[in-house]
């Protein structure tokens, strides 16, 4: 029974035991990014840590802060993002990068992708929860944005994206419904994570779909080749595949995994707050346990894990628990009733390959 | 001259409202996204050293690696930084890429040399966050089409959270 979801519910869903820390012997290093102007307090992750993460080994403080902290207000996505990615990545060196402060003409955004392009060393997981429609951002700027991402990839960086909190999205294009790709969870470059709850929400059980996890299929982006197997798969066997005019057959679809997203219990300011909610909780459970990958990666002298996608696809999503129950929101209309796309065997649009395995996962991921 | 982003959103986002002109002699912090070099080549790399059955998987490349590989052409770089040196740009900083470059100008020079724009105070967003952004678009002289892909700063807002509280589980909400 639990009544939410803290550290400890999440290491026993995702069959963490209080051995699987990173050793603190490595360069390992991972990194949560939001340009929300938010700022996070350490003294909020020191109580945090008292309240729920005392059954593992873990970092008392943030290893690396990037662009200013400030002193006011600490803001629950900031917060939510450092304390899962050092829960989930336990005690592994943990950088923040975070806008505050920058001039007021600048995109906070495109100033982490600076960062990116002008720092040799940096961790090698980034979670980031950063989305905009596909349709609002330029062609110029999002086939130069995918081009960076390109570059993270080439130098073994893994990036990971929430996949969005509006289901499917809906907008009406010369008066017709369609669903809404969201952008970078598009970018075929990264990892998205989408998001799951458990079927029933006061005990550990399977997971479900969390109806808000964003999915589906970009209006920019063709399909990579190596998703090209497995989502020609669902579109062919999917029994509740919505009309489609709703959405691009072709394009690049995601999200490509998935974690819990609902019911967190996060502290800010001082308060434990519960029943915190969004994909931006699932990419650093997610990132957290790709660390820990890479922790054992490293420790046996392998290069770490960069760009996952190819891999993951390649090996059909084993060592991750697939979702196969429920449907994530959309167009409120009579056509599809705000239903999306629902999730079925293997990948699909809204939970990608499913939640990690962590044991499994290791097993498949460690070699070569 | 040419719109480099003719389909860049440029409404307001909901909860943002404007605060008028910017003073003709603010300092503006903008950032040139310059044209790259070998895209394909890399869009390679990437793939051999992200599949596990490639001989080159997990040798990664460097930061410099990338850079050499990837950096605008020096006639892209001369123009670009011709062009913003005669507009009276200062304080120029690049990028180990060199493909990004963040300049100062005054609102006055930026108006001058991004043509159509007009820079006004905007705030918003959940933490009343302050930005400098134009409403309308701007153009580029033609001349500079092969080496700029976009100009940073002009138009998209800072994002919004999504996290939300949902007060009671999901499930219930479902069965409800």
């Amino acid at each position: 029974l639990h009544l939410g979801v803290t550290p400890s519910v999440i290491r026993q869903r995702y069959n963490l035991t209080a051995r699987d820390v990173g050793s603190g012997t490595t360069n390992n290093s991972q990194a949560c990014a939001q340009f929300l102007e938010q700022y996070f307090h350490d003294s909020d992750l020191i109580k945090f840590m008292r309240l729920f993460g005392e059954s593992f080994v873990h970092q008392k403080s943030v290893a690396h802060v990037v662009g200013q902290q400030g002193k006011g207000l600490a803001g629950i996505e900031a917060s939510l993002d450092v304390q899962y990615l050092m829960s989930a990545g336990a005690n592994i060196s943990t950088w923040v990068y975070s806008s505050p402060g920058r001039h007021e003409a600048q995109e906070p955004f495109l100033q982490w992708l600076l960062l990116l392009s002008n720092e040799s060393s940096l961790p090698h997981v980034h979670t980031v929860s950063y989305g905009d429609d596909e349709d609002s951002l330029s062609s110029a700027y999002i086939q130069r944005v995918n081009t960076e991402f390109m570059k993270a990839a080439a130098r073994g960086l893994t990036l990971l994206f929430a996949s969005g909190d509006s289901g499917a999205g809906c907008w009406s294009v010369s008066g017709k419904h369609r669903f809404r790709p969201s952008f970078p969870a598009s970018s075929p470059y990264v990892t998205t994570v989408g998001g799951t709850c458990f079927q029933n929400p006061f005990f550990i059980t399977n997971e479900i779909v969390d109806y808000i996890s964003g999915g589906g299929f970009s209006n920019v982006f063709p399909r990579p080749s190596y998703q090209e197997e497995a989502v020609v798969q669902f579109l062919k066997s999917s029994p509740h595949l919505p009309p489609s005019t709703y959405f691009n057959t072709s394009g690049r679809a995601y999200p490509d995994v998935a974690a819990l997203s609902d019911g967190y219990w996060v502290v800010s300011n001082s308060m434990p707050i519960p029943w915190v909610s969004g994909t931006s909780a699932s990419t650093p459970v997610f990132g957290g346990i790709l660390s820990l990958i890479n922790e054992h990666r490293i420790l046996s002298g392998r290069p770490t894990l960069g760009f996952l996608n190819p891999r993951l696809y390649q090996q059909h999503g084993a060592g991750l628990f697939d979702v196969t129950h429920g449907c994530h929101e959309s167009c409120l209309n009579e056509e599809v009733e705000g239903q999306g796309f629902c999730s079925g065997p293997g990948w699909d649009p809204v939970t990608g390959w499913g939640t990690p395995n962590f044991p499994a996962l290791l097993k498949t991921l460690l070699n070569p | 001259s040419y719109n480099p982003e003719p389909d860049q959103r440029r409404t307001l986002p909901p909860g943002w409202v404007s605060l008028g002109r910017v003073d003709p002699e603010e300092e503006l912090s903008l950032t040139f996204a310059l044209r790259q070099q070998n895209l394909e080549r890399l869009s390679e790399l990437v793939q051999a050293v992200s599949d596990p059955g490639s001989p080159r998987y997990g040798k990664y490349l460097t930061l410099e690696d990338v850079a050499e590989l990837i950096q605008p052409s020096p006639l892209t770089l001369h123009t670009v930084q011709k062009w913003l040196l005669a507009a009276g740009a200062w304080n120029c900083h690049s990028v180990t890429t060199m493909d990004f470059l963040t300049c100062s100008l005054s609102v006055r020079q930026a108006e001058l040399l991004l043509l159509g724009a007009e820079f006004h105070h905007f705030v918003g967003g959940p933490t009343k966050t302050h930005v400098v952004r134009s409403p309308h678009p701007y153009q580029l002289p033609q001349a500079l089409a092969p080496h700029v892909d976009f100009v940073g700063g002009l138009h998209r807002f800072p994002p919004t959270s999504s996290v939300r509280q949902r007060p009671e589980p999901q499930v219930a909400r479902t069965i409800g």
